[in-house]
Formats: structure tokens, sequence, C-alpha cells
């Protein structure tokens, strides 16, 4: 650019409908492309820049939202709208996202999103909730102990397939009375439940069908007297459709305008990775 | 705007543009 002629970004109203509606589809953005965790949904909008058209057209939204973890798995069908955001007692998780959206013709493109997430501290979950239990390190053998129990309950009482675990992605050790809280993620395989001697031999089913598990397995009292009964709890998803590769096409042509159809989504992504675009929403 | 000495003149609520409203709580 020439000297004094330097490309100016526009102040917009953070709460602006459009600038909301970019928002929006930004954070379902990360919903659509994460394989782990929880969904999320907005909860403020804390910076907006606005570039002005390129010589391609359209305007590019530069946002910073914070957003907030709710109940639903990113496995679960459910629309993240009728998702219960997780309260402060349970210790919630926030989300701290930038991204770059371009706006053309009416149609939204996330240019780059970064996430980042972090529960809560432990001094305000305890400003709302003295008594609370907190998050507990995924790698906590009592939490992966009471996972395997809460499995293996789940497995003895389905008549269908063998279900084995995804991923653990919450858990709390509740002290009264003595009990592990946990929250996890499963998969159908090709075993049947009630036949199965050695799991490893078993393999997801081409037809990906998950699950979604809450269980508390209390304490076991000693001296074997009567103690609390353990709770699984289970929601099977419905099935996922095979999803074909696309395969080389020799008749297709190799100029033209670009195809449409959005590229295929990342694989999966390992705990705590970050979603970094380009991606058409 | 016309105001008597001595009085300010009303500015108006002050529209900060950033950041939004927060739509559930903040942690």
């Amino acid at each position: 650019a020439p000297p004094g002629v330097g490309l100016a970004y526009g102040q917009v109203n953070c709460d602006d409908p459009e600038v909301e509606q970019v928002a929006m589809a930004a954070v379902d953005y990360i919903n659509k492309h994460r394989s782990q965790g929880y969904k999320h949904t907005l909860n403020q909008i804390d910076k907006v820049k606005v570039w002005p058209p390129r010589p391609t057209g359209g305007e590019v939204f530069e946002l910073e939202i914070d957003t907030l973890e709710t109940t639903c798995h990113v496995l679960d069908p459910t629309p993240v709208v009728n998702c219960s955001v997780r309260p402060l007692r349970y210790h919630a998780v926030e989300g701290d996202c930038d991204f770059r959206v371009l706006k053309q013709d009416g149609q939204l493109f996330v240019l780059f999103a970064k996430c980042d997430s972090s529960p809560d501290s432990a001094e305000d979950v305890r400003k709302v909730c003295p008594d609370c239990p907190l998050l507990a390190p995924l790698n906590n053998t009592g939490v992966a102990n009471a996972v395997d129990a809460a499995l293996e309950a789940f497995n003895a009482n389905n008549s269908g397939s063998y279900f084995q675990l995804v991923e653990i992605t919450r858990a709390q050790i509740v002290p009264l009375p003595p009990a592990t809280y946990v929250e996890f993620a499963v998969a159908a395989t090709d075993c049947v439940a009630k036949e199965v001697t050695d799991p490893a031999k078993c393999n997801l089913l081409a037809e990906k069908q998950y699950g979604f598990c809450r269980a508390t397995i209390y304490e076991k009292v000693l001296g074997g007297g009567p103690g609390n009964a353990d709770e699984v709890t289970c929601t099977v998803f419905p099935t996922q459709p095979v999803v074909l590769q696309p395969q080389p096409d020799t008749n297709t042509p190799t100029s033209g305008a670009a195809s449409a159809a959005p590229p295929p989504p990342p694989a999966n992504l390992p705990a705590g990775a970050k979603v970094v675009g380009p991606l058409v929403v | 705007k016309v105001v008597q000495p001595g009085v300010d003149a009303a500015t108006g609520p002050l529209v900060r543009p950033c950041p939004g409203r927060i739509r559930h709580f903040k942690v």
C-alpha cells in the first residue's frame, strides 16, 4: 500500500446481529470439526474487527469470542441449542477462541479458527458451591477404574454389541458418600457383549455407532456390607453412515470453477488439540 | 445542545461497542 494509506478495519458493535451471526457460524464450525470433548456454545463476543472488501470481494470478520462447555458430547447429534450449559457448580469449562471468517455473497467461510479451553478456577467453584467436587485429572487411577467398572456393567446388561471406550471426558471425586463420577464416550464393536472373551480382538463397526455414558461408582464398603448401588446410564446414538473416501475421477475436468462442497473434516485430534481452519461453513 | 450555565450537557447512555453481552455467566 502507498505510504499513509494503511489498510483500516472497521469498529463494529460486538452485539451487532451480523457479528452475532458470524460468531454463531464460527462456534458451529468448532462443534462440527471436533471429535473429542463437549459441544460449546457462544457466551460472549470479546472483540471484532471487520476488514474491508478485498480484490476478491467480501469482508473478513476477525473475532475473539468466549464459549462455554455444554453437557452434550460432540458425538451427540443433539443440536447445540438444545444442550444445557454446564453450570458453575459442576465445574464449568470455558473456551477462548480466535476466528477469521470471510463473508462473501451472503455465505460465511471460516478462514482460521483457534480455540483453547480451560476449566473454571477452584476458587470460583468454591465461591458458588463450597462442597461441590472439582474436576479430577482424567489419568487418575481411580477414574480409570471407575470407567472400567461402569463400562463392564453397561456391557453386562447389554444384549447387543460390545461397546468399547472411546474417551474419558470428565471425572469428579465425590467425598460423601465416597464415589467417583465419570463421563465417557463409547463405540459399538463387531463383538456381541454377552460373548466377549478378549475385548482387544473387537473392532469398531464400519457403520459407526457411538454412545455416551455417565456413571457414579461408589467406594466399596469394607467388610462387604451393603453399600450404595453403582449407577451407570448410557445413551446410544443413531448409527453414522459409512463415509466413502473420494476416488480420483479421470473424467473430471481440471479447469473451471472449484467445487462448492466443503473439504472433509480433519481426522481425530489428540486431547487438547487446537482446531485450525481453513474450511467452508 | 443548549444548556444552562453550570449544568453539564447530558451525554446519553455510554455505549461500549465491545465486549458484547454475556449470554450465560462469566467464568
